[in-house]
């Protein structure tokens, strides 16, 4: 699942 | 982090300091939008509730923090310093930005990478982040003359956008799975607000003259 990684933007 | 990246957040950073500078230096709020700069701490409020729940890395708590924290002073300054907030362009900032909350917040619960709370918010930011600027655009468009520091903090907002959307091309490319429709197709409406500014920002810079709006 990919979502998490979308956060570590800002 | 790839090179995209960290020159999106670094310009990001500068614009805020640029913008802080102009009011602390001048003690002028001027051309710059408290609406817009209201969006931004509703978007960093509501996209940073995960420093609540997630740790991602130093670097990353720092800057959710000082975007929060320098978002709410600038605010606070337009609102309520004593000096700064005289010289606040009431009646040129009369954009109706609640009519962008609530069209992001619908937004968002169309269009989200999973029906939860924290990930609803999430979308919503980035959402009212892509047309946060308008009131800004709109406030410059108004007045005509632009500030050179205002003027810069626009530009550097629009080239953190820039660098941004260079990052997920990157990413793209380099990463296999990689993808952000949210982000991604926001971040392109976002950048393409900015083109005519950025025009008008080249124009001024090549002719070496003071950034002017067309009415």
């Amino acid at each position: 699942d990919d979502v998490d990684d979308t956060k570590d933007e800002l | 982090m790839n090179v995209f990246r960290l020159a999106g957040d670094m310009t990001h950073l500068l614009s805020i300091l640029l913008l802080l500078l102009k009011i602390y230096a001048t003690k002028s709020c001027s051309g710059v939008s408290r609406k817009t700069q209201e969006l931004y701490a509703i978007v960093f409020i509501f996209r940073y509730l995960d420093l609540f729940t997630d740790f991602i890395s130093v670097y990353n708590t720092f800057m959710k923090v000082v975007f929060i924290a320098s978002s709410l002073a600038i605010v606070w300054c337009m609102r309520f310093h004593p000096v700064v907030r005289r010289s606040y362009d009431r009646e040129l900032d009369t954009f109706r930005y609640f009519f962008l909350v609530g069209a992001s917040f619908a937004l968002a619960l169309i269009w989200h990478e999973k029906f939860s709370v924290q990930e609803v918010f999430w979308a919503f930011s980035i959402y009212l982040e892509a047309v946060a600027i308008l009131p800004q655009l709109v406030l410059l468009q108004r007045s005509g003359n632009v500030d050179n520091l205002t003027g810069q903090y626009v530009f550097f907002l629009g080239a953190y956008r820039a660098f941004y959307i260079l990052n997920w091309i990157y990413r793209y490319l380099t990463e296999p799975r990689f993808t952000r429709w949210i982000a991604g197709t926001s971040g392109v409406v976002q950048t393409a607000l900015y083109a005519d500014f950025f025009y008008y920002y080249f124009i001024s810079w090549k002719n070496n003259s003071k950034l002017k709006l067309p009415a």
